[in-house]
């Protein structure tokens, strides 16, 4: 794909989560993944700009950032995921779904899927403590009441990880 | 010492 060869994050996500798209445009969101892990700051930069594609006033395009999100945490590893638990991000998506930031202004759409994916990121990556903490503080303030159901499908682990067997 | 200050300085959010 010849074209691709000049295209930057921003670009990518600028396509990804284009308003006009009538439904989410996979060759887009995996350019974006692709990119992520080809630049040595690519997870640095890419949780910025999706941090602010999520908070848009436009409730497709921050739902299609919260896919493209999903997506990466899939596909760009361990790098990616030391930069979404930071609170440095989390408190960006605690910002939408919270009343005091903005939460009274957001759909129950993507407030309710931003929940689903940090309940299932304290499900799947038990070690990013950060993820719990923030998952559980909203807990606390009763922005979540219960933990959402997550389809077997949406889980992050790619494969189980192998069981030491007793001999 | 650069990941340890960013340590440092990464709270959540008051609420």
């Amino acid at each position: 794909m010849a074209e691709a060869e000049g295209e930057s994050l921003e670009s990518w996500l600028n396509k990804a989560t284009n308003p006009l798209n009538r439904q989410e445009d996979w060759e887009y969101i995996i350019g974006f993944c692709d990119q992520i892990n080809k630049e040595l700051e690519g997870p640095q930069i890419a949780v910025r700009l999706l941090a602010h594609k999520i908070q848009s006033p436009q409730e497709w395009e921050a739902v299609q950032a919260l896919t493209v999100l999903e997506a990466c945490m899939k596909n760009c590893g361990q790098r990616f995921h030391n930069e979404v638990g930071k609170f440095r991000f989390l408190n960006e998506l605690i910002k939408v779904v919270s009343p005091k930031y903005l939460g009274d202004r957001v759909s129950e759409k993507v407030k309710s899927k931003i929940i689903e994916l940090l309940y299932s990121w304290t499900v799947a990556l038990p070690d990013e403590s950060k993820i719990k903490d923030a998952y559980y503080m909203l807990k606390r303030q009763g922005i979540v009441l219960s933990d959402p159901v997550i389809p077997a499908e949406s889980t992050l682990i790619p494969s189980p990880p192998a069981r030491p067997k007793n001999p | 010492l650069g990941e340890e200050s960013e340590e440092r300085d990464d709270h959540l959010l008051p609420m």
